[in-house]
C-alpha cells in the first residue's frame, strides 16, 4: 500500500505548502518515491515546484471528477522521485460543482486507490475545513498538522481535531493524527517558546521533536521554483526539514 | 451612511485579522465609531479583543440568519468606540446551512442596513472566496486587501480581483478596491522589497504608502487580548497602524 498523508490546518499561513514541498523533497532525497497532490485552488505548491500555470492541462480537479488517473495526472518535477498533481483555479468551484454527488467525500480516495505500493503521497490542503480538506482526510491514512509558533495557532486546533473525529466516525474509520509539527519558530522570542510549551503540554508525543525554525531561505526558495533543500542545502531550514523527514520515516516505520 | 469595508484575501496568514483589529483600534483612537464583524469561524478577531469564547451567545452567524440585529449582536470591548460582533464555530456550517436560500449572498448586507451613519464597519474574512467572503463583499462599499510581503502573496491576487469583479457585475455594482496594504515587511531581506516593488508596479496607487513592518509586539498583542496600540503604544507596529489609519481616513474623506 501507499502511505497517504493530508497536510491540513484551517488556520492560514502556517506552513502547509512549505511543509508539503520540503518534507516531500527531503523524503525523495532519502530515496522514497513521493507524489504531492496540490488541493489548494491557489496552486502554491505547484508554483513552488516550478510547474508553469499555463502547463497544468491535467490537474487535481480532474482527479476529483475522475476524468484523469493518478498516473496520468502526475507531473514530473526537476527533482528525482518527486512528482506533483498540480492545482488550477478550477478547484475553487469544486464545492459548487461536486457537492451534489453522493460520493462527494470519496472522490480523492477513489482516485488514489491506484497509487503504487510504498509511494508516499502528501496532500497540500487549503486553509478551510470544507469539501477539499475533507476529501483529503477521507483519502488519507493520517493527518500531519503544521502549527505556527504564534498565538492564534492553538485556537483553531480543537476545530481541526473535531473534524478529524467526525471524518473517522463517518467516512474513514482508520484516520489518525500522524503528528503536529511546529513551524516558523523564532527562538529569540518568548511567544514561540510559550506556544511550543503549550503544544507539548496539550498534545504530548503527537508533537514532533523536530521544530522548523523561521528561516528567510525557506521563504525565498519558492521564488526560485525549488525546495529549500535545493536552493540552500546547508540552511537551517534545509537541515530542519531533513531531520523532520527522518523522524517522519521512523513514525511510519518506512524501510 | 456607514462606511463598510471587507478585509479579504484568500491567501492564509497575511494579516487580515491583525489589520482588522489594529486599523479598527487606530480609527477608534482617532475618534471614529468602529464595529468589527468577525466572519471567520476560527474567531481570531474576537479572541484577539478579549471576547471570551464562552460568552459569545450572539454571534455573526445570527447576523447572517437574521436572528439578531447589528445593535443587539455587537459586544463592547475594553477599548472606547470599538465594538465587535464575535464569531463562533457555527459559522463553519454557514455554507451547508445557508447555501439553499435565494438571498444567500445578501444576508450580511441586509443585516448591516441598520448601521448608524458615519460608523466604520470592518469585516474580517476567512482565508477563502466562499459564501462568507462573498457576503462580506456584497455588503461592503470596498475591499481592503492585506498583502504579505512574501513570494506567494501576488499569486492569489488575480483570483481575488476576479472575485471582486464578479461580485460587482452581479450583486454589488458599486464595489471597489479601497486599497492594498503590505504587511509583515522585513526591510532586512530582499524578498520583501521585491514583493513591494512588484505590487507597486502592478497595482500603482491602490497600494497604500504605509507599509506594516514585521514586529514581534504585533504578534504578542492578541495573547494579551488587546490591540498592539494598547499593548505597546510606541512599537513600530503601533506607529505603522496609526499611519495606516490616517491614510485610510484620507482615502474615505472622513471628517
Ligand atoms: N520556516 C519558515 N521560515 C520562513 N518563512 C516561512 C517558513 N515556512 C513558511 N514560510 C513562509 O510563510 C508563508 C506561509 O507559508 P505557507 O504558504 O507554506 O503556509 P500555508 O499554510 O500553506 O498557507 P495557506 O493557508 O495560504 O495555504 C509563505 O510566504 C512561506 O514562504
Ligand atoms: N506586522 C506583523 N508583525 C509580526 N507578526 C504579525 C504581523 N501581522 C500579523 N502577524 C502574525 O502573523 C500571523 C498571521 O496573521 P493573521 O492571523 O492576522 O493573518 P490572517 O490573514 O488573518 O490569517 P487567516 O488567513 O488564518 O485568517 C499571526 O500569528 C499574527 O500575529
Ligand atoms: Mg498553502
Ligand atoms: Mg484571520
Amino acid at each position: 500500500d501507499a502511505h497517504i498523508l493530508a497536510i491540513a490546518n484551517q488556520k492560514g499561513g502556517v506552513g502547509k505548502t512549505t511543509t508539503a514541498i520540503n518534507l516531500g523533497a527531503a523524503l525523495s532525497e532519502m530515496g522514497h518515491e513521493v507524489i504531492l497532490i496540490d488541493l489548494d485552488p491557489q496552486g502554491n505548491a505547484s508554483t513552488g515546484l516550478g510547474i508553469d500555470p499555463k502547463k497544468r492541462s491535467l490537474s487535481s480537479f480532474d482527479l476529483l471528477t475522475g476524468d484523469v488517473t493518478l498516473q496520468a495526472g502526475r507531473c514530473p518535477t526537476a527533482f528525482p522521485r518527486l512528482s506533483i498533481v498540480p492545482a488550477t483555479s478550477d478547484l475553487s468551484s469544486a464545492d459548487a460543482q461536486l457537492s451534489q454527488r453522493s460520493d462527494r467525500l470519496r472522490l480523492l480516495s477513489q482516485a488514489l486507490r491506484s497509487a503504487p505500493a510504498e509511494t508516499i503521497i502528501l496532500i497540500d490542503c487549503p486553509p478551510a475545513l470544507g469539501l477539499l480538506t475533507v476529501n483529503a482526510m477521507v483519502a488519507a491514512d493520517a493527518v500531519l498538522v503544521p502549527l505556527q509558533a504564534e498565538f492564534y495557532a492553538l485556537e483553531g486546533l480543537s476545530q481541526l481535531l473535531t473534524t478529524v473525529r467526525e471524518v473517522r466516525s463517518s467516512a474513514n474509520p482508520t484516520l489518525r493524527i500522524n503528528g503536529v509539527v511546529l513551524t516558523m519558530s523564532d527562538n529569540r522570542n518568548n511567544l514561540s517558546q510559550q506556544v511550543e510549551a503549550d503544544a507539548r503540554a496539550t498534545l504530548g508525543d503527537l508533537v514532533y521533536a523536530t521544530v522548523i525554525p523561521r528561516n528567510v531561505r525557506v521563504s525565498e526558495s519558492p521564488s526560485h521554483a525549488m525546495p529549500v533543500l535545493n536552493y540552500d542545502p546547508q540552511s537551517k531550514g534545509s537541515l530542519a526539514y531533513r531531520q523532520l523527514a527522518a523522524e517522519f520515516a521512523a513514525r511510519l516505520k518506512l524501510p
